[in-house]
């Protein structure tokens, strides 16, 4: 799972 | 990373390094917004709970110390520094942050993915900076000669904020992912408030005269 959940962002 | 995101938070850097420069050279705040700073520090601190927890990249961890440390040494600068302090608005940066806190921290308790310390955490702080800009933006309002390099801080801050809706349109076609409108929501309410003070910065830089905002 390398889902897109925004909580790599800054 | 795409060129987007990239892009934005280049922008954000900027935005923070313009003001650095100006408190730090010009030893002067005038027409920087406090409570809007504090309120920054506050995001940030609440948003980045995860650098202890989580590694994601050494940019993320880097970037993420940067906006920390920036941020708290900004307020520090503001409120201690003997000279910054003397050029800060006092009696025009009347903002009550409270007023956003309290009701960014109430929805944070309500609307969230998951009921967790860290998760309600990074919410508020998703929910605070789509309004940390008001105490500043009201700052300018009252302000009759907004210096440019003011200006250019709320620009870059504003440019961020564009950019990164950009990054998301790119990412939800590029990339697998699930709904989080919450941080949709957030970041396109947040980057409408910078509407009418892009309309007024790129008149005055049309007509080549000095930004205004009309009271």
């Amino acid at each position: 799972r390398n889902f897109y959940n925004g909580k790599d962002e800054l | 990373m795409n060129i987007f995101r990239l892009a934005g938070d280049m922008t954000h850097l900027a935005s923070v390094l313009v003001l650095l420069l100006k408190i730090h050279t010009i030893k002067s705040c005038a027409g920087v917004s406090l409570k809007t700073q504090e309120l920054y520090a506050l995001v940030f601190a609440t948003r980045y709970l995860d650098i202890v927890t989580d590694f994601i990249s050494v940019y993320n961890t880097v970037m993420k110390l940067i906006f920390l440390g920036s941020s708290f040494s900004i307020v520090w600068y503001i409120r201690h520094h003997r000279v910054v302090r003397r050029s800060y608005d006092k009696d025009q940066d009347t903002f009550r942050h409270y007023l956003l806190m309290i009701p960014c921290m109430l929805l944070a308790l309500f609307v969230h993915e998951k009921f967790t310390f860290k998760e309600v955490m990074w919410t508020f702080s998703l929910y605070l900076e789509a309004v940390a800009i008001l105490p500043q933006l009201v700052l300018l309002q009252r302000t009759r000669n907004i210096d440019n390099l003011t200006g250019q801080y709320v620009f870059l801050l504003g440019a961020y904020r564009g950019l990164y809706i950009f990054n998301w349109i790119y990412r939800y076609f590029t990339e697998p992912h699930f709904v989080h409108w919450i941080t949709w929501i957030a970041g396109v309410v947040q980057t409408l408030l910078y509407a009418d003070f892009f309309y007024y910065y790129f008149e005055s830089w049309k007509n080549n005269v000095r930004l205004q905002l009309p009271a």
